[in-house]
């Protein structure tokens, strides 16, 4: 038996369309630790990390211990958008070996109450090992800040380079038309904590990335005011949304290297 | 010329 109510349904809603995307079909995996999912891009240059934690829940229970469903996100993302934006979303399955899940939205005054019964599907995932790692430099921006450079650079080439110096981070590309850098420098004098940009540095580090898999990464900007990028110069980036008092959507995308 | 990695290059399946 599962069952998981999410009173904020509408972070679910938005997880699903940040990664929908990217990826055709996931394991969802329920286990005491809570309610996650890894997947990769058909072409194994991104993967996706989703934790909701069980105590982020109003009620979590999950008693088949590591309970793997595998969904259609087109599927699921058809089925949640038919959830009110303030609705409370409860997920039911009866546990391994059943076929199908219960998605059930309740309206915030009670009123009213729908249920929507999906299919799961069989999915061979292929699951990465993700040592811990030490990273050459965080950075913590506003997620809009991010997203509007992501946008802004692709009308000017396919790959950006990310470089962190003392100076800031800057982003840059080069396409037919002509060069773009925007560089955003530390900034802590803010009104708003999650209006500022926090540089982390170890050692200055630069790597070059597909803007496309930038781009959708973006998808996830209303899932949290900020984003943080960890670079290290012989590894993918990680690109994280913290999903407030839940737990988190990280992106690991592997760089373009030098032929 | 740029070539894009791989995840299986940095990351081993368990």
């Amino acid at each position: 038996m599962l069952e998981l109510r999410l009173v904020q349904g509408s972070l679910l809603k938005k997880v699903i369309e940040s990664l929908k995307d990217l990826v055709n079909d996931a394991n969802f995996d329920c286990s005491s630790t809570g309610f996650s999912l890894q997947a990769m891009d058909s072409s194994h240059v991104a993967l996706m990390s989703l934790l909701l934690r069980s105590d982020g829940f109003e009620h979590y229970r999950c008693d088949h211990g590591n309970f793997p469903m595998g969904m259609k996100l087109e599927n699921l993302s058809k089925i949640l958008k038919c959830a009110g934006n303030d609705d409370i979303i409860t997920i039911k399955a009866d546990g391994p070996g059943n076929d199908t899940v219960t998605f059930m939205f309740e309206s915030p005054s009670q009123e009213k109450i729908a249920d929507y019964e999906m299919k799961l599907m069989d999915i061979d995932s292929e699951h990465l090992g993700i040592p811990e790692a030490e990273f050459h430099a965080i950075v913590r921006m506003p997620s809009s800040e991010f997203a509007r450079i992501c946008k802004d650079l692709s009308s000017i080439g396919d790959t950006v380079v990310i470089s962190v110096t003392k100076e800031g981070i800057k982003f840059s590309t080069k396409g037919d038309i002509g060069t773009a850098n925007v560089v955003c420098r530390q900034n802590t004098t803010v009104d708003k904590p999650e209006d500022a940009t926090i540089i982390e540095m170890q050692q200055p580090v630069s790597l070059t990335f597909a803007l496309r898999y930038m781009n959708s990464f973006t998808k996830a900007t209303p899932l949290s005011n900020t984003v943080t990028i960890s670079l290290s110069s012989d590894l993918p980036v990680v690109v994280e949304y913290k999903i407030a008092e839940m737990g988190y959507i990280r992106f690991y995308l592997a760089p373009k290297i030098e032929e | 010329p740029e070539m894009q990695a791989s995840l299986n290059s940095f990351y081993l399946f368990l």
